[in-house]
């Protein structure tokens, strides 16, 4: 089973003086980068696993049938999870959780390929949303540092960001549900946008 | 047509459509106006000189003692209008370029860096400083976090517990930063938060600027016996490291300031966690 454990050694080991103010070596700085790396990937393990857990009505987590998974190189725009072709059958479903204390409206910012998707909440209600193009800025960092730092070469760059806006309660979570924009017009509260650059 | 406003709600930012640089900081809900300027500049780490022999490196912070450099006065901007977001990008060199995000309901700026690869082939290292300037009479004075807790009073060139007899006039007024750094004119206030531990300072008034990138060409012989040149690697062809970041930024009246870098720096320190599955509406429902 995954673990926080592995994530709080190389949290003690990063303790120290060096690793701390960034004076270690440089084989060492690759130790703690390598071991952080390990512990964060099996605490996202968890993480999945337990998401699967609060989100299924079933009594026991082994049978929740969902499995989940997190993207922590969004900033470079890869995640394999957003880019996947996305289906009138089936949903991305998203599961934003919020660790704080207090209600929190914030705007979720993901890689797509597809410039035709709608977004809904938990109730089934539009909401709105904005494409922004992937700069090539970002998509030169990202081929580089996933060929350096993962070892495969990403297939094609995803074109889009897909923005839209969530709303979560405290310590809690609330799931959006992303497809093909079938009915699109539908809908007079949903409003999309594709903005170009000037 | 000589200004560029962005800003979907009461807080604006407006660029000179003829630099590309941030000109003006609004928020009309509270009626806070700021002229400010923002610009990416490098301190030219210094390899030791004739009276001290000392290198900038990993454990020392020390320019060369020239102002340091700026990377452009003009500035090549793309900008973004939306519903949910206004972006400004912008490109201040080859290899320094940022995105300004103002999103609706928000009250702050985001400002996305990245910089690198910082090029050395001109022999020099480059400590990379993002600089706000304004014309706030801050009377040497700012705040910085101490360890992302309770702001404390900085004054420029002054220690309240010893007698300080300043060598180094940039590093011997720079601090930590794990939370923020903000200046006051007693009227307004003028705060960055970062998303990540840097150094800052406000070397004149009305001034902030935090260090967001360095790479240095020798060791400062402190024990590290390396100097701070990290790279990334494919193919056994190595290039500098480079850095992708967020500061925030947010103007208000004297005194209100705090609420907004307490709660928002908490957010920053544990943003939304995403996670992600592909499945059928209908059945993930029922269950």
């Amino acid at each position: 089973n995954p673990s926080t454990l592995s994530l709080g050694d190389a949290l003690g080991i990063a303790q120290h003086h060096d690793a701390v103010t960034g004076t270690a070596k440089q084989h060492t700085t690759n130790d703690y980068a390598k071991r952080l790396s390990y512990g964060a990937s099996e605490a996202e393990k968890s993480v999945d696993v337990a998401l699967s857990c609060i989100t299924s009505s079933r009594n026991h987590c082994a049978s929740a049938a969902v499995s989940f998974s997190q993207c922590n190189l969004l900033n470079i725009s890869y995640c394999p999870a957003t880019e996947k072709v996305i289906s009138v059958e089936k949903s991305l479903v998203v599961v934003a959780y919020n660790p704080l204390g207090w209600y929190q409206t914030d705007f979720v910012r993901i890689p797509v390929n597809d410039d035709k998707l709608a977004v809904r909440d938990s109730d089934g209600n539009y909401i709105a949303t904005q494409l922004v193009e992937v700069d090539n800025i970002t998509s030169s960092l990202r081929r580089l540092y996933v060929e350096a730092y993962l070892g495969v070469s990403p297939k094609e760059t995803p074109k889009y960001w897909l923005i839209f806006q969530v709303s979560i309660p405290p310590i809690g979570w609330n799931t959006y549900f992303i497809s093909k924009d079938s009915q699109k017009v539908a809908h007079s509260e949903y409003t999309s946008s594709y903005a170009t650059m000037e | 047509n000589e200004t560029i406003e962005i800003g979907p709600g009461p807080f604006k930012l407006q660029f000179s459509s003829t630099s590309g640089q941030l000109k003006r900081i609004t928020n009309h809900r509270t009626g806070v106006d700021i002229p400010i300027n923002q610009s990416f500049l490098w301190y030219e780490a210094s390899s030791g000189d004739a009276a001290d022999g000392q290198a900038s490196g990993a454990y020392i912070f020390r320019p060369d003692g020239a102002p340091p450099v700026p990377s452009s006065s003009s500035v090549p901007l793309k900008v973004i209008q939306g519903p949910l977001v206004d972006e400004v990008h912008q490109q201040f060199n080859s290899w320094i370029y940022q995105v300004i995000r103002v999103y609706k309901e928000k009250e702050h700026a985001e400002i996305e860096f990245t910089i690198g690869p910082i090029p050395t082939d001109d022999g020099t290292g480059k400590e990379v400083i993002t600089r706000l300037m304004t014309n706030m009479v801050t009377n040497s004075t700012f705040y910085t976090d101490s360890n992302g807790r309770d702001f404390l009073k900085r004054v420029r060139d002054y220690r309240a517990d010893w007698n300080l007899q300043v060598t180094q006039p940039v590093s011997g007024n720079y601090y930590p930063l794990n939370l923020g750094i903000y200046s006051t004119d007693g009227k307004s206030e003028l705060s960055v938060l970062v998303d990540r531990g840097v150094g800052g300072s406000s070397i004149k008034d009305g001034e902030i600027e935090i260090m967001l990138h360095r790479r240095l060409l020798y060791d400062d012989s402190r024990g590290v016996a390396e100097a701070l040149d990290e790279q990334v690697c494919v193919n056994y062809a190595c290039e500098g490291l480079t850095v992708r970041g967020n500061y925030y930024l947010s103007v208000d009246q004297f005194g209100s300031g705090a609420h907004w870098r307490r709660t928002f720096g908490q957010q920053i320190y544990s943003p939304l966690l995403l996670a992600f599955a592909h499945a059928d509406e209908e059945s993930w429902k029922s269950s």
